[in-house]
């Protein structure tokens, strides 16, 4: 089963149609191998990012060196995966 | 044990299997109403099982709803499934849903990808696509929600077997859209088609691969703004409405773009609930005000289709 410690969704609400580009060129790069649960389209809409954490220092660089605001979402996707399958364990018994 | 659809958790998350197992005891308790039909199988040959709520006639004018296309939006299919039961128990009793079912059918594939949603489960919670495998590569899966034939090979899905979007070989190539198409086509008389996904808080209409409206754009937009006024009467979950297009992103090889160009004029996407800050991993404590808040569109959108036969 695939784990993801140390994974997390950062949350960016973009501010200018120059944002929304530049997380779009993120978006096309395979290098951080980003997940994106909610694309760059529009300043109405949030940007949901799940970084893995082998890239999460370099996300964030990039974010910062283009002054893009951002959030953690959630700080280790595993922890909230655990949780869920516990609960799901629960549920069954 | 007596098995009992009473006893059933619809706040919780649950196994294909346990779905499966409990529409059995749905049908078993509304043999009148409800039966289950086998529409063909997944890619991994998993039976696809459509519930279909009709009182008689025959081939009467339809309304379509699918859940859980994309495998990890796991708050889709449990809003499935208590919509079932809501139907369900509502039959007899609300005056609105009791006329609808007594001239309309209703099916409701509640898990439209099962082999992506048991390697949710099994393999990898972030799962989206199909299992698929693509010849020439190591990446498996086709985006199911790319591969209709309405705008295919577009922008807005990618030919990257390895991509999250990536569209199939050629339209239809992934069988549980195909089961699905030949379902539709083969009934001929759909009249609404709504596809239920997460997450965001939308409710959108055709087209997705051409920001061009439809042109029956001003009526779908008013049905979508009244279905989400109801919607959010209940507790306050904004929504917005527009066509996919325009509202998020050119998306090309969609379901309700496909089912519009078929003819089905009443074609609707939703994007559930998240709220908060959960995204994919809702907490199963918000799947019943989730499936309670979506009710109250669903019956919005249907009562229109109702009352506006064409």
């Amino acid at each position: 089963e695939r784990i993801f410690i140390g994974d997390q969704v950062i949350r960016v609400d973009v501010q200018s149609e120059e944002q929304i580009q530049l997380l779009q060129a993120l978006e096309t790069s395979q290098e951080w191998e980003l997940d994106f649960w909610l694309h760059p389209v529009s300043t109405e809409l949030p940007v949901d990012i799940r970084v893995p954490r082998s890239s999460l220092s370099s996300v964030k660089d990039y974010l910062q060196a283009h002054s893009i605001p951002f959030s953690v979402m959630i700080d280790n996707l595993q922890e909230l995966l655990d949780e869920e399958k516990a609960e799901m364990e629960v549920n069954r018994m | 044990r007596e098995r009992s659809t009473r006893s059933f958790n619809f706040g919780a998350y649950h196994t294909l299997d346990t779905i499966y197992s409990w529409m059995d005891t749905l049908v078993a308790e509304h043999p009148n109403l409800i039966t289950k039909q086998e529409i063909g199988r997944s890619y991994e040959n998993r039976p696809m099982y459509v519930l279909k709520f009709s009182t008689g006639g025959s081939n009467r004018p339809a309304i379509w709803i699918d859940t859980g296309i994309h495998s990890r939006e796991w708050v889709s299919p449990a809003t499935g499934v208590w919509t079932a039961n809501k139907i369900a128990t509502d039959y007899g009793t609300d005056a609105s849903l009791t006329s609808l079912l007594n001239t309309m059918d209703i099916y409701l594939l509640i898990l439209t990808n099962p082999d992506g949603y048991v390697y949710t489960h099994s393999n990898d919670r972030m799962w989206r696509k199909t299992r698929s495998r693509n010849s020439g590569s190591i990446c498996r899966g086709v985006d199911p929600n790319r591969n209709w034939d309405a705008g295919f090979g577009g922008p807005g899905a990618s030919s990257s077997p390895c991509s999250d979007s990536y569209r199939g070989p050629s339209a239809h190539s992934e069988i549980e859209v195909k089961n699905v198409v030949d379902l539709i086509k083969s009934h001929g008389n759909f009249k609404a088609f709504i596809s239920v996904h997460a997450y965001s808080q939308l409710l959108m209409y055709p087209y997705g691969y051409t920001c061009t409206n439809v042109p029956h754009q001003a009526e779908l937009d008013s049905i979508g703004r009244a279905a989400v006024q109801k919607l959010t009467s209940l507790y306050g979950t904004s929504y917005k409405v527009g066509s996919i297009c325009k509202i998020i992103y050119q998306a090309s090889g969609g379901s309700i773009d496909w089912s519009y160009n078929l003819g089905i004029k009443y074609s609707f996407a939703f994007e559930l609930r998240d709220t908060g800050r959960y995204g994919f991993i809702l907490p199963s404590n918000q799947i019943i005000p989730t499936a309670s808040e979506t009710w109250l569109a669903l019956k919005h959108i249907m009562e229109y289709v109702r009352d506006h036969p064409y």
